[in-house]
């Protein structure tokens, strides 16, 4: 899976 | 930011306030599961880690510091404060069925096969079912507080709202995060019940009370 690892929510 | 998620953590933090006010004002946690409380405890560690890494706003930041702040302070006054009316008994859920199989899902299925990664991913899977010994709770004895009613279903609402919020950023930002989305649904699938229950006793001011 295209990484996506800046989370911004909580 | 979007109102679906603003209202979304406003409802979590709700839900995280009026536990330990109840807890406090009442100095009892009798109905409460003190083991959903640790996997909350154990979510937000796990998910807030990079609180020390990465800032991304002084509202993330600051929501984290008090979820973390509130999780543990519950936690500290159900297992030590307030020791002598958690109700073990009827508080039997086997957490290591929860913690066990979403380690390993964490490890198999995640963004990005990091520590960090899988934290964050373990978290995201571990809430999902961190309520479930609190649901259990309340089907073994029967019935739950008002107060531990309106609770739940803060809590429950919360991801709700946040699946408003994926749909939203979707649409509008073409964001979308899988693992979240899914484990989201998941968990709002498992207060449907209560959900049900909460409408149509709580809210026309009767006890919630299941048939035993």
């Amino acid at each position: 899976v295209i990484g996506r690892t800046q989370h911004d929510e909580l | 930011m979007n109102i679906f998620r603003l209202t979304g953590d406003l409802s979590h933090l709700a839900a995280i306030i009026i536990l330990l006010l109840k807890i406090w004002k009442s100095r009892s946690c009798a109905g409460i599961s003190g083991k959903s409380q640790i996997l909350f405890a154990i979510v937000f560690t796990t998910r807030y880690l990079d609180l020390l890494s990465t800032f991304i706003s002084l509202y993330n930041s600051c929501m984290k510091v008090i979820y973390i702040g509130c999780a543990y302070a519950t936690v500290y006054m159900i297992y030590m404060k307030f020791r002598a009316t958690y109700d073990g008994n009827h508080d039997s859920f086997r957490v290591e069925f929860l913690v066990v199989p979403v380690g390993g899902l964490a490890v198999l299925i995640n963004h990005d096969f990091s520590f960090m990664e899988i934290l964050w991913t373990f978290s995201i899977y571990l809430e999902s079912v961190a309520i479930l010994p609190q649901l259990f709770m309340i089907s073994k004895t029967g019935e739950a507080e008002t107060i531990t009613t309106h609770y739940l279903f803060c809590l429950g609402l919360y991801r709700a709202l946040y699946i408003f919020n994926w749909v939203w950023r979707f649409y509008f930002e073409g964001f979308f995060d899988l693992i979240a989305i899914v484990a989201g649904v998941v968990q709002t699938i498992l207060y449907c019940d209560f959900f049900y229950l909460y409408v149509t006793k709580v809210l026309k001011g009767k006890k919630l009370s299941l048939p035993a």
